[in-house]
C-alpha cells in the first residue's frame, strides 16, 4: 500500500523575479552574491 | 536548538498540499530531504510574509495540542522562529497523529513573501530537526501508516507543470524509472548524505577525485558545490555571469559536455538539456546553469547537494530501514 503525494509545479521565485527585471536588485538586497564576483575583486585588489 | 537547512527557496518548484487539525486546515508545503522539521505560519506571526499565506489556527481545531517550547531555524537569507505545537497532520490520506510541527511567528524579511509555498516539510533523519521533534515520517514509520520504511520522489521534466511529479510514502514506483535501483549507502544520518567519487566534465574527471561528500535534496533545486569548484564547472560549461547569475548562449548547448557523478561505481550523466534552465526574459530565451556556489563550512561540510536538477534526472528512493539511497534514470 502506498500513498501517492501528488506534486505540482509552480513558477519559481527567481524566474519571477528575472521576469520582473529585479532579480539582479534582489541578490544585492539579500546580500548574495551569485558569481563569486566579490571574491575575485578583493584577490585583484 | 538551531540548524542549517540548505534550502534555496528561490527556486521551488514543485508543492503538495497537507492539512493540519480537526477541521482540517490546508497548507501548500514543499517536501524538503534536506531538513527534518515541519513548520507552517501561525495566527501569531506578524512578518509581511504571513499576510501573504495561510496561518495555522491553533484555536479552531479540536485535537490542537499545545507543546510550547520556542524553536528556531536559520536559512541563508534570514531565520524563522515560532513555538512548537502538536496537531493530526494529514497527506494524501495517510493521517499523522500527534505530530509535533513549528507555528512560525516571525519569517525572514521578504524570504518568503514571494514563495507560492506556505510552509515545509521535512524528511531528513531526526538528528536534524530544530526543537528535537519526532519528523513526519518517523512517526509515520512508528505508528505502523506505511508497509515499508521507504519514500521515494518521482520529478517529471515535463514542461507543462511537471505534472505526474509524485512524493510516493511506503515504497516506490518502478514504471517512473528504467533498469534497475543502484542502491547507495548513506555515509551520515542527518541529510540523506551519501559519498561521491567523482565528478566528470565531458572525459574528464575534473573535481572530487579522491571522493567527496554530497547530500541528495529535494530541497535544493539546482545542484550546488565549493564555489571555488563551481565557478571552474561554470567556465567549463561555457557559462559567464550574466546580470548575477551564470548563464549560457542557448545556441551552443549541442557543443557543451555533459556533467557526471561518479557514486558508487555507477555514473549518473546530467546532458546540458538537464542542467540548463531555460527561461523566456521579454521574449528572448535565456538559458541559466542548473549550478550554483554554495560553500557549507565543515563540521557539515564541504558537500555537494544534488538538488532537482539532479533528481528530475534520476528517481531517487529513500530507505530509512536500510540507511540507503537508490536511484536510476527516470522515464
Amino acid at each position: 500500500a502506498m500513498h501517492r503525494v501528488p506534486l505540482r509545479k509552480h513558477q519559481s521565485v527567481r524566474k519571477k523575479l528575472r521576469a520582473q527585471g529585479v532579480l539582479s536588485d534582489f541578490w544585492k538586497s539579500q546580500n548574495l552574491d551569485m558569481v563569486q564576483f566579490s571574491e575575485s575583486c578583493r584577490m585583484d585588489q | 536548538s538551531t540548524n542549517e537547512p540548505l534550502i534555496n527557496y528561490l527556486d521551488m518548484e514543485y508543492f503538495g498540499t497537507i492539512s493540519i487539525g480537526s477541521p482540517p486546515q490546508n497548507f501548500t508545503v514543499f517536501f524538503d530531504t534536506g531538513s527534518s522539521n515541519l513548520w507552517v505560519p501561525s495566527v501569531y506571526c506578524t512578518s509581511p510574509a504571513c499576510k501573504t499565506h495561510p496561518v495555522f489556527h491553533p484555536s479552531q481545531s479540536s485535537t490542537y495540542e499545545e507543546v510550547g517550547n520556542r524553536f528556531s531555524i536559520h536559512y541563508g537569507t534570514g531565520s524563522l522562529t515560532g513555538i512548537i505545537g502538536a496537531d493530526q497532520v494529514s497527506v494524501e490520506g495517510l493521517t499523522v497523529e500527534g505530530q509535533q510541527f513549528g507555528e512560525s511567528v516571525t519569517e525572514p524579511g521578504q524570504t518568503f513573501v514571494n514563495a507560492e509555498f506556505d510552509g515545509i516539510l521535512g524528511l531528513g533523519y531526526p538528528s536534524l530537526a530544530a526543537g528535537g521533534v519526532t519528523p513526519v515520517f518517523d512517526n509515520m514509520m512508528a505508528q505502523n501508516l506505511v508497509d515499508l520504511p521507504i519514500f521515494s520522489v518521482y520529478l517529471s521534466s515535463d514542461p507543462q507543470g511537471g505534472s505526474g511529479s509524485e512524493l510516493t510514502f511506503g515504497g516506490y514506483d518502478p514504471s517512473h524509472f528504467s533498469g534497475s535501483l543502484n542502491w547507495i549507502p548513506v555515509t551520515k544520518q542527518g541529510y540523506w548524505q551519501i559519498a561521491l567519487d567523482g565528478i566528470q566534465v565531458g572525459d574528464t574527471v575534473m573535481f572530487c577525485s579522491e571522493g567527496c561528500q554530497a547530500i541528495v535534496d529535494t530541497g535544493t533545486s539546482l545542484v550546488t558545490g565549493p564555489s571555488d569548484k563551481i565557478k571552474e564547472l561554470q567556465g567549463a560549461i561555457g557559462a559567464t555571469p550574466i546580470d548575477g547569475e551564470y548563464a549560457v548562449n542557448c545556441a551552443t548547448l549541442n557543443t557543451m559536455p555533459n556533467v557526471a557523478f561518479l557514486i558508487n561505481g555507477v555514473s549518473y550523466a546530467l546532458s546540458p538539456n538537464a542542467y540548463i534552465l531555460p527561461d523566456l526574459v521579454d521574449g528572448m530565451q535565456y538559458c541559466g546553469s542548473g549550478f550554483q556556489g554554495l560553500d557549507i563550512p565543515p563540521p557539515a561540510g564541504p558537500l555537494w547537494i544534488l538538488g532537482d536538477v539532479f533528481i528530475r534526472q534520476f528517481y531517487a528512493v529513500f530507505d530509512r530501514g536500510n540507511n540507503q539511497v537508490g536511484l536510476a534514470p527516470t522515464v
